[in-house]
């Protein structure tokens, strides 16, 4: 402000004003959500299989309930939706290729990560066991697994596996991306397609503590 | 705090509604439709000013008689926000993943004096 003048801010005419206020917005949320710019062009899941996720992590949501109204708190906590590609697939196995976001690398700690998967209806009276491979980046076919779990398919329905560690050390390594080996001891594994049964994996994070700063 | 209103000349909180439309942001935020951020404007005459959320005491009976006195702690009185809650977004980032976050301190409920 000129010399002299109150030193309170604000004294514009209103069409700049508007101005002002539209670009004070837009850089607030950009800045609040850690982005140098907006996402371009994103590539949305079908409704269905965004429905489907939504209503598996937020069960609230079938009740018609709204969640709860965040709590002023001084940390960001993220949550996160990521869905699967497909990627080469046999009838005995099935690969799934996950890619998350550079800012989830860069300012983030993870807290857990669970991936869910789908699974039809087996034969009558039976469960399999399924064996999960998660591997580090886009994989080749005989990369090192960075784990190893079993998943026992009971029925039609979600199944959920906890893939917390392995997705901490797929970001330590610099990298966003995630491949899930499926191998099924009964073939042929199930095919997902662009329907309410794609499997993802959901995240919550907090923003701030990276496990390298947390160490320091 | 107050709302302004027409007559409002001290210090109130203006309503103010981002449409993300508007800014041809609807293609990535996916709730809510738009960004109520609200600001504070307006005078703050030296007997408004306070700290604010203290209620009236010795302690700001005091304060208000040092501001009378002294012109220079008068003219620093600002019309600031002093209640906020976070924004609630759902958006899709750049990989096309859904992301679901409060961001801290982004709606200006209510405004006053320093």
């Amino acid at each position: 402000s000129p010399h002299g003048a109150p030193r309170c801010p604000m004294a514009l005419t209103p069409p700049a004003q508007r101005r002002a206020l539209l670009a004070t917005a837009q850089h607030s949320i950009l800045t609040g959500l850690h982005l140098p710019e907006r996402p371009r062009a994103p590539r949305p899941p079908p409704r269905a299989a965004l429905l489907s996720a939504l209503r598996r992590v937020q069960p609230q949501l079938n009740r018609g309930v709204a969640p709860p109204r965040p709590p002023n708190t001084a940390g960001q906590n993220y949550e996160v939706l990521s869905f699967a590609e497909a990627g080469p697939s046999t009838p005995r196995s099935s690969r799934l290729l996950f890619r998350f976001s550079q800012e989830l690398r860069e300012n983030s700690e993870v807290l857990q990560a669970q991936l869910h998967v789908f699974w039809p209806p087996p034969g009558p009276g039976s469960s399999q066991p399924v064996a999960v491979r998660l591997l580090h980046g886009d994989a080749a076919s005989n990369g090192t697994a960075l784990s190893e779990a079993m998943l026992e398919v009971r029925g039609e329905g979600w199944n959920a596996l906890d893939v917390s560690d392995a997705l901490r050390s797929v970001l330590s390594r610099g990298t966003e991306r995630l491949t899930v080996e499926l191998n099924a001891s009964r073939p042929p594994l199930p095919t997902y397609g662009w329907d309410d049964r794609r499997p993802f994996v959901a995240v919550r994070a907090r923003i701030g503590t990276p496990p390298s700063r947390r160490r320091r | 705090g107050i709302d302004c209103s027409g007559s409002t000349r001290t210090c109130c909180r203006k309503e103010f509604f981002v449409d993300f439309k508007e800014i041809g942001w609807e293609d990535w935020i996916i709730q809510p439709e738009g960004y109520h951020m609200n600001y504070c404007a307006g005078l703050c005459p030296p007997h408004v000013a306070a700290v604010p959320g203290v209620a009236a005491s010795f302690h700001t009976a005091v304060l208000n008689l040092i501001k009378a006195n002294n012109a220079d702690a008068a003219a620093d009185s600002c019309c600031v926000p002093t209640q906020r809650r976070p924004l609630s977004l759902l958006y899709y980032d750049r990989d096309s993943n859904i992301v679901k976050t409060d961001i801290p301190d982004m709606i200006v409920d209510a405004c006053g004096c320093t």
